[in-house]
Formats: C-alpha cells, sequence, structure tokens
C-alpha cells in the first residue's frame, strides 16, 4: 500500500513539466527514503535524477519499495487537471496495475480522483559515483534560462568557459557568434539573485543547447540553479526543490573530434 | 567536427 500526501500539489505539476520533455516513460521508485526517479533520454545524452524526500510529504506512507512505470505524458496530462492550490494524493495497492491521484481543494469543497494505468518498462539504473567538480557556478535559474534561450536562437551548442573572470556562455551559428559572461555577484539582500562562483580550475566544455533548454523547464521549481563542470564529466544541472529534494540533470559533453 | 558523447560512457548499469 502506497499513500504519499503532498499539500503544496503544485510541486507535483511543476516536476512533471520539468521531466516530460526530455523522457517519455519511466520508473518511478518508492522507498521508505522518498519518491524517485531516474531516467535517461531515448539518445542516452542525457539524464534526469529526482528525489522528493519521505519527510517532505505530510503523510508518507510505503509499505514496500515499489517501481512504478508511468508514461510522463499521461501522467502530466492528469496532474494538469489539478489546481495550483489543490493538495495532491498519491495512491496504489499492492500488485495493482494502477495508481490514482487525489486532488482536494483548499476548502475541501471539491474532491477528484484520477486513476491512472501502470506500465512495465525496462530501464537502465546507472550508478552515479559523488565526485569533486572543478568549478560549480550558481546563478539564478531565471537568468540561466534566460540565457540558454537566446544562444539557442543563434546557435546549437553552448561553450561554457569558468575562469576566475566569471562564467561565459557562447555560441556560433549561420548569423554570426554569441558571448554572454556572468561575474561573480554576492548580492547579501538579495541571494536568490545571487551569482556565486566556485572555482579549482578554469574548466570549458561544450554542450547541445537543446538539451539545456530542455533543463530550463525546471525554472519554476527553484529560484537558483547549480551548474556543476569538471573536463572529464557529464554536467550537472541542479534545482533544487524546497524542503523536499530535488531534480538533476547530467549532460554528456560534446568534443571536438 | 564535434561528436556528441553519451551519458552510459560516463556512469555504470548498477
Amino acid at each position: 500500500m502506497l499513500e504519499l500526501r503532498l499539500v503544496q500539489g503544485s510541486i507535483l505539476k511543476k516536476v512533471l513539466e520539468a521531466i516530460k520533455d526530455l523522457v517519455n516513460d519511466a520508473n518511478f521508485d518508492c522507498s521508505a527514503t522518498g519518491f524517485s526517479l531516474q531516467a535517461m533520454d531515448s539518445s542516452h545524452v542525457a539524464l534526469v535524477a529526482l528525489l522528493l524526500r519521505s519527510e517532505g510529504f505530510e503523510h508518507y506512507r510505503c509499505d514496500r519499495n515499489l517501481s512504478m512505470g508511468m508514461s510522463l505524458t499521461n501522467m502530466a496530462k492528469m496532474l494538469k487537471c489539478a489546481g495550483n492550490d489543490d493538495i495532491v494524493t498519491i495512491k496504489a495497492d499492492d500488485g495493482s496495475d494502477t495508481i490514482t491521484f487525489m486532488f482536494e481543494s483548499p476548502t475541501q469543497d471539491k474532491i477528484a480522483d484520477f486513476e491512472m494505468k501502470l506500465m512495465d518498462i525496462d530501464s537502465e539504473h546507472l550508478g552515479i559515483p559523488e565526485a569533486e567538480y572543478e568549478a560549480i557556478v550558481r546563478m539564478p535559474s531565471s537568468e540561466f534560462a534566460r540565457i540558454c534561450k537566446d544562444l539557442g536562437t543563434i546557435g546549437d551548442t553552448v561553450v561554457i568557459s569558468v575562469t576566475k573572470e566569471g562564467v561565459k556562455f557562447s555560441t556560433r551559428g549561420d548569423i554570426g557568434t554569441a558571448n554572454i559572461v556572468c561575474r561573480q555577484n554576492t548580492s547579501i539582500d538579495k541571494p536568490e539573485e545571487a551569482t556565486i562562483i566556485e572555482m579549482q580550475e578554469p574548466v570549458t566544455l561544450t554542450f547541445a543547447l537543446r538539451y539545456m533548454n530542455s533543463f530550463a523547464k525546471a525554472t519554476p521549481l527553484a529560484t537558483q540553479v547549480t551548474i556543476s563542470l569538471s573536463s572529464e564529466l557529464p554536467v550537472v544541472v541542479e534545482y533544487k526543490i524546497a524542503e523536499m529534494g530535488y531534480v538533476r540533470y547530467y549532460l554528456a559533453p560534446k568534443i571536438e573530434e | 567536427r564535434s561528436v556528441q558523447l553519451s551519458i552510459t560512457g560516463f556512469y555504470r548499469s548498477s
């Protein structure tokens, strides 16, 4: 038996919007730790990892570990039917091939339940070791989204370069080139507007902008985004979900042949 | 010419 009650149901709506374009179908895993997912995009270039910790739910009952295959497109359709202020409860019985989403309005005058069919999904789970990153950039998520969107209109790839001067995002396309430099800005009165760069080594890596723009769909989840870079590793783009966990995206770099 | 690497080249199946 599984029963998870989330008063701030809008978090789940935002999570689905943040991952459904990257991954079509995925297994959600439920354990005492929390509600989680790890899935790769169909071309195995990017990976998304979601964690909603059990402590973040108002009620969390998960009698045994469960893995539930879901179509993210269909799940997003159902969650779109929940109001932004609704309380969302996820329910599943042991051995059932369906999952129920219950939406309660804040005043309890409207209660809806949506039952969705589960599916069998063969998915590969990857072990991601803890790593020391050469550079970690923390910046406003809206600024990062804007940069990826703007550069995406000019080129297909972004070169991210971190030096002690700041972080530079560059692209090149048929019409010309673009460079955007963000310098460290430790805004004390407005921490959500800060740009903080922790650099051990200067690092330069190239990534497909299509994926970065897909990751930026998580912007409504967090005011800040953390970008962790190392020359020999995929980039990690992390959006923390307040009090609950995170959505992390891993993206393999492009290299010059 | 740039080549897109795969995520599975970095992390192992667990």
